[in-house]
């Protein structure tokens, strides 16, 4: 789930 | 999700339908350059690749969807619409955007978090956007008379990345491991090149004056 945090901005 | 993400997603979004509030009524792209439009629809069409693999909140999609939709439909409008196209001034929009393209492609090459296909168009989209707006600059500088909407275009789109800094900030101070050095250097440098623009834009402002750029 950390890389999915490091992706979660537009 | 806090404050300064959401002003600056609601920001950007704000710029997108401004512009496309322009072209759609008025029919006419005037003082708007599409390369830069371009560049945009590329920089979202490399960083948006994860849409289909992953979910991460239906706002974060429909975000997406939105950007995606809009950049493209208003290159269709600049580049195919009967009406709008004659309005767009291909012999003052002649910045060189293929100039921009290459050095952020080979910059993604060589710096990026992980060196896979998805990892580095992503960085090369956060490259490519940082200096998206050059030929939308260049352009308000030749042509004299900006108009309200293009200018409040402009301003939006340079806003939102501006507060997406606060956002950083923000999320650095409370998460632990929020570490992004090359999502925020690229912001700093992507709002540092509205600085002057910035400065004029609030200038015009204050005087109640036209928005005149220095040639």
């Amino acid at each position: 789930c950390y890389q999915k945090n490091s992706k979660d901005e537009l | 999700m806090n404050i300064f993400r959401l002003a600056g997603d609601m920001t950007h979004l704000a710029s997108v339908l401004v512009l496309l509030l322009k072209i759609h009524t008025i029919k006419s792209c005037a003082g708007v350059s599409l390369k830069t439009q371009e560049l945009y629809a590329l920089v979202f069409a490399t960083r948006y690749l994860d849409i289909v693999t992953d979910f991460i909140s239906v706002y974060n999609t429909v975000m997406k969807l939105i950007f995606l939709g809009s950049s493209f439909s208003i290159v269709w409008y600049i580049r195919h619409h009967r009406v709008v196209r004659r309005s767009y001034d291909k012999d003052q929009d002649t910045f060189r955007h293929y100039l921009l393209m290459i050095p952020c492609m080979l910059l993604a090459l060589f710096v990026h978090e992980k060196f896979t296909f998805k990892e580095v168009m992503w960085t090369f989209s956060l490259y490519l956007e940082a200096v998206a707006i050059l030929p939308q600059l260049v352009l308000l500088q030749r042509t004299r008379n900006i108009d309200n909407l293009t200018g409040q275009y402009v301003f939006l789109l340079g806003a939102y990345r501006g507060l997406y800094i606060f956002n950083w900030i923000y999320r650095y101070f409370t998460e632990p491991h929020f570490v992004h050095w090359i999502t925020w250097i690229a912001g700093v440098v992507q709002t540092l090149l509205y600085a002057d623009f910035f400065y004029y834009y609030f200038e015009s402002w204050k005087n109640n004056v036209r928005l005149q750029l220095p040639a």
